[in-house]
């Protein structure tokens, strides 16, 4: 038979609700559920095999989102580059209170050292209570050298002493962690704004949880529009999250997601596997 | 968003001249959805409509009431009883020692939440003292001690020492010692598949017996909600929730899950980073939030 509106429509609602029990955002699942549908009006299929025509069109649909032209996007390889300019390789990595950004930063620069590159930290959460402890000792667990300020300073400019001191010490790359803030905070969105523009990151880093709901979806278009992200990674996928929230982020940003974040240890980084993902989603 | 898609349906059902069955059911694909973009459960949600499809027709209204305005109150009122209703929050015994042990997921607002409600409790005329047994996260003891020191609340810890259980005892006994009327223990985050934090975390209520457990639990918190705060609930017998991150873009409505799971209703929310923002929880404010 031909598939058409009606006969699809049931499916349709049971495979969107699947979406959304998984935490992908209710306006990312509906818009996926209604692009699949155009693709496949009026294809042909068996009497028995309409589920799974639905199902497949619907991975083929999820597919593509996550895996979008930069998926070849190796950030090894763009620090590599950039280490032949003689220029560190500057990494912002910004997201709401409580995500793992500094714990994220940690694995990171675990990450780096297990490939021979070179890493500076800027302590750039010059707010939170404890915020520049907490990044010292991991730094001192991991080997790597903090660039730190006094609380309240100014943000952007113990960026911009990390990449000088990186600068000077022929350092590979430059991470710059910041203070979690709420995107209705227009001051902290204002001062993130700043950050980047002193500091001229080469990689803008979203760091999402990956137990947000659909707030994520807020959060990714927020700072995409007001700074721009160039990737995200999701952190504590280890918690049992269904992972809904790469698709929400890679949807709204059209940009990869490298990392998954597994738990709280320096290895715990996996790079994200799409065809993985979707299984996970869709099973 | 969300507030957006709910505000325009409460318009529109006040706009349609009558709901009949057919309006009706609109009107209830657009609750649902305004529900789940809240993070409300799947399962609750569901249930929700259910009950306000059959309560619609089936109610009698009192007269004078548009039926439509009895939908909304329906609506208002089905999400007030999931709350736990407008039901009174246990209060802490003066004149006694109280113990407050704090849990949740990483990451939700613990350590912060303590600074606030030691504050609270300090300007409600108690003697606070906090135990940091939190012996994961690097720097959690340091960032306690800047919390409190401005709010001259005394803070027990051991950076060095891994063992939680050992801390909390140590600590309990230093503050018994002190004539502290209300002991806050700050734990490390912790979530339903990490089963030895889940087995720590009950060891210590089974040995500090506190008079309340509070389950944390990030405002954007969503689907998992549930699952997770049952876990929370069976690890320990949480007495009340407080829900953070409020002042944020998110809804909450991963908080009706956790009170549906745990039983215990939700006591305070948080609404920014300062040690005074903590707000006594309101049903019908934040029901009325939830729905624009
Ligand atoms: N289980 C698990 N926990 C994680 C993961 N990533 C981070 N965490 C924990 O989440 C908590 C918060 O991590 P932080 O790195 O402090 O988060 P943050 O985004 O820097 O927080 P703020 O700077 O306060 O906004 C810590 O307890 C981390 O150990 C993960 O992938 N899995
Ligand atoms: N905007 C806002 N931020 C909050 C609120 N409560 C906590 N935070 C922030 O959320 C982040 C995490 O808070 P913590 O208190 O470190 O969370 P935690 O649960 O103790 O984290 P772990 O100990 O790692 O599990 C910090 O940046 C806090 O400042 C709130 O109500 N509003
Ligand atoms: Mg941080
Ligand atoms: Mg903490």
């Amino acid at each position: 038979r031909t598939l058409n509106e009606s006969n699809m429509e049931k499916t349709f609602e049971e495979l969107e609700m699947t979406l959304i029990r998984n935490d992908v955002a209710v306006d990312v699942a509906s818009e996926i559920c209604e692009i699949t549908k155009r693709n496949i009006v009026g294809e042909k299929v068996g009497i028995f095999s309409l589920k799974k025509s639905l199902l497949d069109a619907l991975r083929v649909a999820i597919q593509e989102i996550l895996s979008m032209d930069d998926i070849s996007f190796s950030l090894l390889d763009r620090i590599q580059e950039k280490k032949k300019t003689n220029q560190p390789y500057v990494i912002l990595v910004l997201g709401v209170n409580g995500t793992g950004k500094t714990t994220t930063i940690a694995r990171l620069c675990k990450l780096f050292k297990d490939h021979k590159i070179s890493t500076i930290v800027a302590a750039s959460d010059t707010f939170r209570a404890g915020a520049i402890e907490q990044l010292s000792i991991h730094m001192e667990n991991v080997g790597i050298r903090v660039v730190k300020g006094q609380y309240n300073s100014d943000p952007a400019s113990v960026g911009y002493d990390a990449i000088d001191s990186a600068m000077a010490k022929g350092i590979d790359v430059v991470i710059i962690d910041t203070a979690g803030r709420q995107i209705t905070n227009k001051n902290l969105m204002e001062e993130l704004k700043k950050i980047k523009r002193v500091n001229n990151p080469d990689l803008t880093l979203f760091v999402g949880d990956s137990l947000a709901g659909n707030d994520v979806l807020n959060q990714a278009e927020a700072f995409n529009s007001s700074l721009g992200i160039d990737a995200s990674i999701i952190t504590k996928v280890d918690a049992d999250a269904k992972g809904g929230a790469a698709l929400s982020i890679a949807h709204i940003t059209k940009r990869p997601i490298l990392y998954i974040g597994i738990g709280q240890g320096y290895d715990d980084l996996k790079p994200f596997d799409p065809e993985w993902f979707v299984e996970k989603l869709l099973g | 968003k969300f507030g957006k898609s709910l505000d325009n349906m409460i318009r529109k059902i006040r706009k349609l001249p009558r709901i009949d069955k057919d309006a009706l059911k609109l009107v209830i694909q657009d609750f649902q959805r305004a529900l789940l973009s809240a993070d409300v459960n799947v399962e609750i949600c569901l249930a929700v409509t259910e009950n306000i499809k059959k309560k619609a027709f089936n109610e009698k209204i009192a007269t004078g009431i548009a039926r439509k305005d009895f939908v909304i109150k329906l609506i208002h009122d089905e999400l007030v009883t999931l709350l736990g209703g407008n039901q009174n929050v246990r209060k802490l015994k003066s004149n006694r020692l109280n113990i407050i042990l704090m849990v949740g997921i990483q990451g939700s607002g613990k350590t912060t939440t303590v600074g606030k409600l030691s504050h609270y409790y300090r300007s409600k005329g108690f003697k606070v003292g906090v135990v940091s047994a939190d012996t994961w996260r690097p720097g959690a003891y340091q960032q306690l001690d800047q919390l409190l020191t401005p709010l001259r609340v005394p803070l027990f810890g051991e950076p060095e020492e891994k063992n939680a259980l050992k801390i909390v005892k140590k600590g309990i006994r230093h503050f018994t010692n002190e004539n502290v009327d209300i002991i806050i223990v700050d734990t490390a985050g912790r979530h339903k598949e990490e089963k030895n934090l889940m087995n720590e975390v009950q060891k210590m209520e089974k040995m500090i017996k506190p008079d309340e457990v509070i389950l944390v639990i990030d405002g954007t918190l969503g689907q998992q909600a549930y699952s997770q705060a049952k876990a929370f609930s069976e690890a320990t017998h949480v007495g009340s929730i407080i829900v953070t991150k409020l002042d944020g873009s998110a809804k909450g409505g991963g908080a009706l899950s956790a009170v549906a799971a745990t039983n215990a209703p939700i006591k305070f929310i948080g609404v920014g980073e300062r040690i005074e923002a903590l707000e006594d929880f309101i049903p019908s404010k934040f029901v009325g939030n939830l729905l624009g």
